[in-house]
């Protein structure tokens, strides 16, 4: 999954 | 992924389709706030800044270019198209959304993750997010018969940050680094503001009468 700090929900 | 953010998803999917559905098929706006409309059209500007930079997923920018072509679709055709205009309620919508904005902008300039352009809009979208369905409670409380569509759309469009909390929830506990209080408690505020209405919406449905909020 993307790395904790990318936004990545709506 | 989670089934409560799918769920989420789907449902903010389904409560911007209920509302494109009412004002395209039986073109009237009426009972839907502008205010609001314009609201969330600047929510989904401000939050999918990162649409072009940062690829997630094809479900992901899909949804983005949805909910970005649909709210900007709908402020168009509540202010430009002849017929939907027509049903707006301009006189009843009269909650001055600057006083939601500026608010929220000076609270995220104050509160976010990192001082930069980004994430202080990114911070603005979700704390303009949480109030953003204000003027449409307030035209709902003025608009003495609710029709169901519109009913339907305000009912979607609060249960998918319900569902969203426990994405939350889910991913705290499952996922180490997963901490956002920005995103938690505006998501919070958000859900509850719908308190009241989805009380009435409850009982509407329960004793199956027409909606009325009480003024």
């Amino acid at each position: 999954s993307a790395t904790p700090d990318v936004k990545d929900e709506l | 992924m989670n089934i409560f953010r799918l769920a989420g998803d789907m449902t903010h999917l389904m409560s911007v389709l209920v509302l494109l559905l009412k004002i395209h098929t039986i073109k009237s706006c009426a009972g839907i706030s502008l205010k609001t409309q314009e609201l969330y059209a600047l929510v989904f500007a401000t939050r999918y800044l990162d649409i072009f930079t940062d690829f997630i997923s094809v479900y992901n920018t899909i949804m983005k270019l949805i909910f970005l072509g649909s709210s900007f679709s709908i402020v168009w055709y509540m202010r430009r198209h002849k017929l939907v205009r027509r049903s707006y309620d301009k006189e009843q919508d009269t909650f001055r959304h600057f006083f939601l904005v500026l608010p929220c902008l000076l609270l995220a300039l104050v509160m976010n993750e990192k001082f930069t352009f980004k994430e202080v809009m990114w911070a603005f979208s979700l704390y303009l997010e949480a109030v953003a369905i204000l003027p449409q409670l307030v035209l709902l409380q003025r608009t003495k018969n609710i029709d169901n569509l519109t009913g339907q759309y305000v009912f979607l469009l609060g249960a998918y940050r319900a569902f969203y909390i426990f994405n939350w929830i889910y991913r705290y506990f499952t996922e180490p680094h997963y901490v956002h209080w920005i995103t938690w408690i505006s998501g919070l505020v958000q859900t509850l503001l719908y308190a009241d209405f989805f009380y009435y919406y409850f009982n509407s449905w329960k004793n199956n009468v027409k909606l009325h909020l009480p003024a």
